[in-house]
């Protein structure tokens, strides 16, 4: 996993999801 | 954490489906290509703007996933998993979505529209078929938006990970998709009771095609002569 650190940062970046 | 109770609900006397509705909200726009018009046209020109359109894209369909219902609720490591799998079959489900409208025409970006020539000049006439067919198939069936949002879930939540951590969770992610596709053909295409069943019966195509997506922009990678933007590499290497 330590080579996907892109993807790893998108998805950790992420606030909870919108509220729609 | 739960996952949201599948029901069915009707706003303005359109009978909609809850999770496909929250699917068509969280539907992202599609992103510009903008090639660079001072490079002439070539097949590295060509390449580049679509590996760079891929990796823009890329970015907008990761923030997309964290809005499937269900899909923030696995560990970060299985939505990694599902991504590093699914990713090409996303990508490419939206150009074949975008390009129901035309003929024999590929519709990367509203400014990027791939005919026979340019798929040619790119190397990518083989691959390109192979979409094209994909497109015939929904064309045929009358491909709807509600579907394909919710088909397109359905492909990362069927990706089929090597390495996914909690395969119940994933399983119960697959299940509330599948049901949402279930209710709404039974609500919007009653006289269809195989339409369902006829759209996962497309999906094995989808995964072949992104198969050979990959393997195609694999070897790209290893010539070297294309810049690749990380997001798009580090994905590419998970294949």
């Amino acid at each position: 996993k330590e080579k996907h650190k892109i993807l790893h940062q998108l998805l950790q970046n992420s606030t909870s999801p919108v509220d729609l | 954490n739960a996952l949201p109770q599948k029901k069915t609900f009707s706003v303005g006397g359109v009978v909609e489906n809850k999770v496909v509705s929250l699917l068509l909200v969280a539907e992202p726009e599609g992103i510009f290509a903008m090639p660079d018009p001072t490079v002439p046209e070539s097949d590295i020109k060509a390449l580049t703007t679509l590996c760079d359109l891929a990796d823009r894209e890329l970015v907008v369909n990761i923030g997309w996933a964290k809005h499937i219902p269900g899909f923030p609720s696995l560990s970060l490591a299985d939505q990694m998993s599902l991504l590093q799998s699914g990713w090409m079959e996303i990508l490419i489900l939206r150009v074949v979505f975008r390009s129901l409208a035309l003929e024999d025409k590929l519709v990367y970006a509203e400014d990027y529209i791939m005919d026979e020539e340019q798929s040619k000049l790119a190397g990518l006439l083989d691959l390109n078929n192979a979409i094209l067919q994909l497109v015939k198939k929904y064309k045929t069936m009358g491909l709807e938006k509600e579907e394909f949002v919710v088909l397109k879930a359905i492909a990362l939540a069927n990706s089929d990970s090597m390495q996914i951590e909690d395969s119940e969770a994933v399983q119960r992610l697959q299940d509330v998709l599948h049901g949402a596709l279930q209710d709404y053909e039974a609500t919007n295409h009653p006289e269809d009771p195989r339409r369902a069943g006829k759209l996962i019966m497309t999906l094995p195509l989808l995964r072949q095609t992104a198969a050979r997506a990959v393997q195609h922009f694999c070897s790209i990678k290893q010539d070297g002569r294309v810049p690749m933007h990380k997001l798009f590499l580090e994905l590419l290497e998970a294949k």
